[in-house]
């Protein structure tokens, strides 16, 4: 199956929310969306990793006027997890490579984390799927991220 | 804008593959899947989520047949990062939730992971794009995961 890689689309109006230190046990990531929902504010990329010692963190972006209003939303849960940390980010923005058929290629991650590793680029967090590998990282890597991935996947 | 939750799928056949205690500077993810593309090994899911002093994880998803070929492909990195840790659990699932405009409503992530605590599944890992929500659970919970997010988002 051929991996056509259609798009390379640089998202800057974006903030990041990471909640640390959240107890890894069912409910805790619907009690999180919980409080944000109620506030009305949309999110886009939620990611969160397996855990260790039975902690993890959820990150999440949502527009960067909705990040302090999205922070007092969460904050509220350190009344029953004492020890949460809740650390954001407006410095960001967000690269993704939109394609078909990333998953079956084996190249596509390589050849996108290879394009911005050889621009130092460093990549902040990782979300991928079969058509869009998502990457986040600092601002002021942007346009080079984006020159180097057009230019990686032969778009203009 | 309307979110259109169109179906809920359930992919049995992966195994997680974690890199722990990974240095967060460019580079890295590079190296990492340029060893895993040598092996000529596809990926699916790939989750990276912030760092923590200066130390992050990686977590990718591949085929259960070729879950031992990656962790020894990336076993050799270990020369180069003492503290790298990898682990393995193939007793996964992976779940998404596809449809359009995921992002521009507030609900959803909050329906899908509300949806699974009710039923008493524990959400391992989360990545999240507008058009798709995955999440990897165990694979024991597979079924009542499936049950609950197509009554939840009222598919048959
Ligand atoms: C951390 C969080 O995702 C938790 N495991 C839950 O199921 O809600
Ligand atoms: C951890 C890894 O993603 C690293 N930050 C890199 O840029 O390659």
């Amino acid at each position: 199956e051929d991996i056509v890689v259609s798009d390379v689309h640089v998202d800057k109006g974006q903030a990041r929310v990471s909640l640390h230190n959240i107890p890894d046990s069912p409910g805790i990531a619907a009690k999180i969306f919980s409080e944000i929902a109620k506030a009305g504010i949309m999110v886009d990329l939620i990611v969160q990793n397996v855990s260790q010692e039975n902690k993890t963190s959820i990150t999440l972006t949502v527009l960067t006027s909705d990040a302090e209003r999205c922070v007092q939303a969460v904050e509220k849960l350190k009344h029953t997890w004492p020890q949460l940390e809740i650390w954001t980010d407006d410095d960001i923005v967000k690269i993704s490579v939109k394609g078909i058929g990333l998953r079956s290629h084996t190249g596509v991650g390589e050849k996108m984390f290879r394009a911005l590793a050889e621009v130092g680029v460093n990549i902040q967090m990782v979300a991928t799927s079969e058509i869009r590998m998502s990457v986040v990282i600092a601002k002021k890597d942007a346009e080079k991220a984006q020159m180097a991935l057009l230019k990686t996947f032969e778009l203009s």
